[in-house]
This record gives structure tokens, sequence and C-alpha cells, in this order.
């Protein structure tokens, strides 16, 4: 649902913390390569979007979040 | 369906249990209970015998815990994370691992995570499956509330579990024949460890066929709730939701359980108090407060909490005046007026709608206020009635805000 840019810092926060614990995402923490870290990040949203059949944009749309906040199993859906 | 890296499986057909705790949520029969149940599943299509044990070293050592508990993966409180298993091995492998913050029920509910389905979702990683990207399929990662009397497992749990195992011994490959539920051993802790036996024949797929939702355009469609959220309207017809936004032109389709997977049975009533960003639903006799995803604590709650008599056992339609703060309750051919301020019932209340609102002489299914207006939806039709006056403007389809 539409959400104040507060809440969408937290989306994002969440979106991270999604992709780390279950798609393997590892945050890039310098910002010299914050690009990269975003393509990382995309590249996993594609991931995620693809394994749960929805639309693979690779940006964190409302299905995409809404799917992160559904209540599911805390093992990864991917390895490394 | 998948498997984890490797493909660790268990090398031997006994298997053993423990069971360390128990959650306060649930009678300890009834975890007892849910658990076999949950071993039960996969017994029966594998040659894989069960057996509890209690005391000592099990292979698959199942407890609940909060927060960190000692392993690779915290639990994050209530919702998110449920439940954790590792798969087979040595040590913590195989062992299951159960969000103590959540709250477990026996049956599928609006308020709580039926321990069965998560227990045999979790056992499924104990025994060497990973997540299914199949909809529907018990290793599929999110919790889907279902109603578990008579669950049966999915096809493609049956094609993952029997890659790592095979059939179940003298069995036929596939499963030909439903078996029913058979009620676990009952056992006493000083007895030896005891086996949970597999039913006489292997289990039958589930069958796969989910309600269809209707057109948009359809001119019979009709409606079972409508509410605003956030500058957002939301029409509800059984598990299917039909949302129409100012920030995208489209309408978009999703179910009920996409955003609130605890109240995924439908409603009767909607409305939103919005300088609260709050949403009230309702079905049956109950009520629950969300705000955007998240159902507020201590829901549902009678509707009787509202100030209706106990002899009003639902209600039809429900829709919220900004400027009044009043909100009028829809019930048969009558409607009552809730003042939000103080949190009560106006007196002098039910009134006939016919009364005030001229030219509506029927039951209301659903009610929305916006641009200024009342609509109420009864069967495809729908009425727009001006705010202050209480009078009919126009009459139109139900859907005719799909741009039909």
């Amino acid at each position: 649902f539409p959400v104040v840019p507060e809440e969408e810092r937290e989306d994002v926060q969440l979106a991270k913390k999604y992709l780390e614990s279950f798609y393997d995402f590892k945050e890039e923490k310098s910002s010299l390569l914050k690009s990269k870290g975003l393509d990382q990040m995309a590249a996993k949203i594609r991931e995620m979007q693809s394994f749960f059949g929805l639309e693979v944009t690779g940006q964190l749309n409302r299905k995409t979040l809404d799917m992160m906040k559904q209540p599911r199993c805390g093992i990864p859906d991917v390895r490394s | 369906y998948s498997t984890f890296p490797h493909s660790p499986r268990w090398r031997k057909e006994d298997v053993t249990y423990r069971i360390l705790n128990f959650t306060p949520d649930m009678l300890q029969a009834d975890v007892e209970e849910a658990i076999a149940k949950a071993f039960q599943l996969w017994s029966s299509v594998t040659p894989l015998r069960f057996t509890r044990v209690y005391s000592g070293h099990a292979d698959i050592m199942i407890s609940f815990a909060s927060g960190f508990h000692g392993d690779f993966y915290s639990f994050d409180g209530p919702g998110g994370t449920l439940a954790h298993a590792y798969p087979p091995g040595n040590d913590i492998g195989g062992d299951a691992h159960f969000d103590e913050d959540e709250n477990w029920t026996k049956f599928t509910t609006y308020s709580g995570y039926n321990l069965f389905l998560v227990a045999a979702h979790e056992l499924g990683h104990s025994l060497g499956l990973g997540h299914s990207n199949v909809f529907g399929a018990l290793m599929y990662p999110i919790y889907m509330a279902k109603d578990t009397r008579d669950y049966r497992l999915p096809q493609d749990d049956i094609d993952g579990i029997q890659a790592l195992y095979g059939p179940p011994r003298e069995s036929p490959a596939l499963p030909t024949k439903a078996s029913p539920p058979q009620q676990p051993t009952e056992v006493t802790p000083a007895e030896e460890p005891t086996e949970v036996s597999p039913p006489e024949a292997p289990t039958e797929p589930t069958p796969s066929k989910a309600p269809e939702r209707p057109e948009d355009c359809d001119p019979r469609l009709t409606f079972d709730a409508i509410t605003t959220l956030r500058g957002e309207i939301l029409f509800f017809k059984g598990s299917f939701v039909w949302r129409k936004s100012p920030y995208f032109s489209a309408i978009e389709h999703d179910t009920i359980s996409s955003f609130w997977p605890a109240l995924a049975g439908g409603f009767d009533a909607g409305y939103e108090v919005d300088k609260k960003d709050r949403v009230l639903f309702f079905k049956d006799g109950q009520y629950w407060a969300v705000s955007g995803y998240n159902i507020e604590p201590g829901f549902p709650q009678p509707i009787q909490n509202l100030g209706f008599p106990s002899s009003i056992r639902r209600i039809d339609a429900a829709v919220h005046d900004q400027n009044t703060k009043r909100t009028y309750f829809f019930v048969g051919n009558k409607y009552w007026s809730f003042n939000e301020n103080t949190q009560a019932m106006e007196r002098g209340y039910p009134r006939k709608i016919a009364a005030d609102f001229q030219g509506i002489g029927h039951s209301v299914d659903a009610a929305l206020q916006r641009n200024g207006h009342f609509y109420f939806f009864h069967g495809p039709n729908q009425y727009e009635v001006d705010i202050k006056s209480k009078k009919l403007i126009s009459k139109m389809r139900s859907n005719s805000w799909f741009n039909c």
C-alpha cells in the first residue's frame, strides 16, 4: 500500500534483510561501490521474483514487497 | 521441488525424533498430535518410519525457542520467520525449531499459525527437501493458511521426497488411493519408543482446483465488502481483492491472503478511519483492525464490543463519514450510527435505511465513501448518494469502478 518516505526506507531495509536471509545477498559496504551493490541487489530481487513467479523487473515493487512481508519458513530459498 | 546441495538424506529407514519442549499456546497433547501427524504425512509416501524417543539424542530434535537460540538463524518475533529446520546430518542436522513468539494453533484460525502445517513443512527440510517454487506445495516457503482436516500431501512434495527415499515398501510408486487420516499412537513417557505407523495406503495428491475470480466487467459482479485504504479502494469478493489505486491505471487483482494471510477467509464488511490509518474488517460476529499489512493485536473482537445487541450475528456493510466521524453499519433493512469519537453507538438507532436514505429500499451488500458521496452496493448495482442530503443521485453497475 502507499507508504510515506520513512516507510519506503524501511521497505528497502526490509528487502535487504530478506535478500540476505533467503537469497544470499551480501550488501556492499564501501560507498565507492554503491552502484555495484545496487546491481547486486537488483540481481537478487530478480532471483526472488523468478522463484515466486512474479514479474521479473529487478525492482522493489509492491508485489515483491508484499511477498517479502508474508510469514514464511526461515530456511533460504537459494544457497551460495 | 528441490533438495539441498549434495542431496543429504537419512541413510536409514528408522528415524527417531524427540520433542524437547512445548509451546504454551497449545495443549501438550495437541502439540504431540500435530507433530505425529506431520511425520505421518511423510511416512505415508516413503519407506521411512518415525519413532519418538523421550531422552537422549534423536535424529530430529524438535523445540520451540525465541530470538537467538544458539544456531545460525535467530528468530524475529511475531510474524516474519515462523520456523526453520536443518537438512539430514549429525548434531543439529535434521533438527526443527519453531518460533515461540508466534501464536501456535491446533486448527487454522485467523489469529495464529497451524502447527501441523508448519511442522509438516519443516520436517520436509529435516528429511532433505529444500523449498519448492510450486505454489500450493507444502514445501513452498510462504505460510498459507488452509483447512488441514483430511490434508493430503501435494504431488510436488510426493515427487520430491520419493526422489530421495523412493516409494513406500510393497506399494505402487504412484499413490492410487486416498487413506483416511490416522490417529497418532498414544504413548506415555514411561513407555519405550513408539512407532508412528504409516497408513495402509499411500497418500493421494491434493486436488488443486482453486475458485475462479469473476471477470472485472461481468455485469453480474457483486461484492462482499468495499473499503478505502490509504487512498486506494479495495473491493472484496470471497478470497479475491480488486485494488483500484490513484497511483496506477490498471485494476490490480490480488487475494486477501497476499495482504493479510490470517484473514484469508473473506469479509462481510470493511471501513477505513483514515485519520487513524486503520481499517476494520468484519466477518460473521467478529471484527479485526488492520493498519497496512499489520493486524492489530487484541483482535478479533466480538461485534458486540461496538454496541451491537447479541441478536445481531453479522453486519452487511459499513461506511465511515470522515466529516461527521460517524460510521454507518447496515444490517438487513436497518442501519446503525457509531460515533468514532466516543466509540459508542448513537441513540435512536437502528433506523430504517429507506427512512433516511431515500431511494435505498433494500439491504446493502457493501458501502463506500468517496468524493463526497456514499456508494451503496446491492447485487450488481450501486447507488450514489449525496453524503449531506442523503439523497440518491444516480444508479450504476457495481463494477463501474473498473473502467468497463
